[in-house]
């Protein structure tokens, strides 16, 4: 059993939770937020078996899309803020961000 | 140090928060959806020492039910969604899915 | 790669969060509860390379204090409830929980 911990965007999550479901895995999701962006995403905690690794990475991987992001940064990334006035900014937020950890034990009730 | 992962019902959150208590367990919920009812349910994470596994498993058994749960299926499993008429089906959700998974390090600030 | 579940208190959540960012740490933010408070608290999500889990942990040591908080408890901790005149009791709540987990493997798309 391996616990895969997964960090999408807010826009993916719904097509990426039908895709889990068609593909036969179970999960479970929560509502977060992005430590640079401070903006929402999803991270979705999907327990797998051993032998499924690939396949859960493969569904993840074809719902998730990169984006751009206009981002107006709260301050300046060094220096002064009295005379600083914030351009916005592109980043590229990617599609998923995956950990996959060891599971020792599974009980269902 | 093992940290134990649990989804459990939200009807079952205060009984179990309790439970744990008495039994001499800290943990830290989380507000989470389930990936198929896409309905609330609660979520505990447990650090505990590795020799009270067995015993954190039977407080969480013997708190948490297995309930039916009236869904209306928001399009059918395959085929077309032109005449289809929801009808409420009924699916058994368990008490609690359980995951328990091994920790390196503690450290308490 | 480790994953770093930190439990602090929302006080510190957004210094925690700016001085991850200057440290070179990516993070994600839960909003979370305490099991036994049952007031609100801030769990991290910190995927980090094996070789810097002492970095990070002094991170987290210098950006969370341990603080007094005062509580009512909802009942007494054993006995009757009919007379009970609930009064504030202070409870020292610590700065930080940290959990380092083993990650087998780490995706980005
Ligand atoms: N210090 C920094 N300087 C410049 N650019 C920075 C930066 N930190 C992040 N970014 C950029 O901003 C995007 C959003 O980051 P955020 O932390 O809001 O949202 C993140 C975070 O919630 C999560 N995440 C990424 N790496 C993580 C890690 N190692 N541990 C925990 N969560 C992580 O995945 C989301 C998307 O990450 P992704 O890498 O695709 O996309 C990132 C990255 O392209
Ligand atoms: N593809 C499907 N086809 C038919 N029926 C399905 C199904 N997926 C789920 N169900 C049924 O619906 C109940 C609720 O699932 P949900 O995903 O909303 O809520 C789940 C989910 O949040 C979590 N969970 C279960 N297995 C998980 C896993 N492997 N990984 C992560 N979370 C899991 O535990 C909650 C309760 O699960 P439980 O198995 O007791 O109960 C499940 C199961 O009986
Ligand atoms: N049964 C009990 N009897 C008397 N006092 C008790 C107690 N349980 C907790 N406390 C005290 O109350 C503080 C807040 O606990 P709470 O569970 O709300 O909030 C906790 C909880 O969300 C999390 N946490 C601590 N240990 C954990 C564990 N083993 N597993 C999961 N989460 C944990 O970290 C937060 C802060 O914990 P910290 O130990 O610094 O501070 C704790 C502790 O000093």
């Amino acid at each position: 059993m391996k616990m895969v911990i997964a960090v999408v965007q807010d826009k993916d999550s719904n097509r990426l939770s039908n895709a889990l479901i068609t593909a036969g895995f179970r999960s479970t999701k929560l509502a977060t937020t992005g430590g640079f962006l401070k903006s929402g995403n999803t991270t979705f905690l999907i327990g797998i078996e051993d032998d499924r690794v690939s396949e859960v990475l493969q569904v993840i991987r074809n719902n998730c899309k990169v984006r751009d992001q206009l981002v107006t940064p709260v301050s300046p990334m060094g220096g002064t803020t009295d005379s600083y006035i914030p351009f916005p900014v592109e980043v590229q937020v990617g599609g998923a961000t995956v950990f996959v950890l060891p599971v020792e034990r599974f009980e269902h009730f």
